[in-house]
């Protein structure tokens, strides 16, 4: 894991609580508003589980202190995204809050149903940028889901040792959670593959 | 973004010449691995400066090092991935110090 210049992390008074919300002019309408914030709501959940810090979907999207918004090519932020594939999405680190999806790719919830070729996973996408907005940068483990590459078709959601100590070194370690639980998932991830 | 579209670059490495290599580099200079480039680099000569910037894209992506652009990195390359730069960050993996 590794951290952004400086080790920017969110500056809250325990118990943190994030709020997000979802930009009303800057979405996608091929998947439904409720399934994307379900997607969102599990992204969130899974870094949630692993640290002290809570998040909370609002309506009101200036007030947010996470913005998420589908956006096309040059979108003002001077990251302009590329169309389909290349860059996929990027999101700021702390406390910017700004978490921004190339609006231009085949967005997907379900393989099964989605048969483009060039389909990308939201959540496994949903869940790497968290990271960036919780102040975690790129990994090197190409297993963990803060690696910056992930192929069409594929999904990468659990998250793995390097993930979670990386943020827990930012924010400490969620009373409830136990890495036993983690090394659970990941074997029964490799027994599945 | 293809595969197809990088196999000229295969197994480039320092001294060669390859038409395009000028818009990978802009690639490398977009995910961090290479400065600004004055008005005289970013040509397609595959330089001592390219060959760092290949090298520290292989370490930071855990691939091969091998300094060329072999089919590991080209494949990575063409890989969808994310926007955020991989080098303005600090503090990779644990760091060693000697008592």
């Amino acid at each position: 894991f590794s951290y952004f210049y400086g080790k920017p992390r969110w500056g809250r008074q325990a118990p943190v609580m994030l709020t997000y919300a979802f930009s009303q002019n800057n979405m996608i309408d091929y998947i439904s508003l409720n399934d994307i914030k379900k997607v969102f709501k599990r992204a969130f959940s899974r870094w949630a589980q692993v640290i002290p810090v809570s998040f909370k979907e609002i309506e009101d999207y200036p007030s947010a202190d996470i913005r998420i918004g589908f956006y096309y090519r040059d979108h003002g932020d001077g990251q302009p995204f590329d169309g389909v594939l290349g860059v996929l999405a990027h999101a700021f680190s702390p406390e910017n809050g700004r978490f921004h999806l190339d609006a231009s790719e085949t967005w997907a919830l379900d393989f099964e149903t989605v048969k483009s070729r060039v389909a990308v996973d939201l959540e496994s996408v949903a869940t790497h940028e968290i990271g960036h907005v919780l102040g975690l940068a790129h990994s090197s483990v190409k297993e963990a889901v803060m690696y910056p590459s992930l192929s069409p078709r594929s999904k990468k959601v659990d998250l793995k040792i390097d993930d979670v100590n990386g943020v827990q070194a930012l924010y400490g370690s969620n009373p409830n959670f136990t890495f036993s639980s983690l090394l659970a998932s990941e074997n029964s991830f490799n027994k599945g593959s | 973004t293809t595969w197809h579209g990088f196999t000229r670059f295969l197994d480039a490495g320092k001294g060669s010449q390859v038409s395009g290599m000028s818009e990978l580099k802009e690639y490398f200079n977009r995910f961090g691995y290479l400065p600004i480039p004055d008005e005289n680099n970013f040509t397609d000569i595959f330089d001592k400066q390219f060959e760092s910037a290949v090298i520290a894209y292989q370490t930071n992506l855990g691939l091969p090092v091998t300094g060329l652009l072999d089919s590991d990195t080209i494949s990575m390359i063409v890989s969808p991935r994310c926007g955020v730069s991989d080098t303005k960050t600090h503090g990779t993996t644990f760091q060693a110090t000697k008592h």
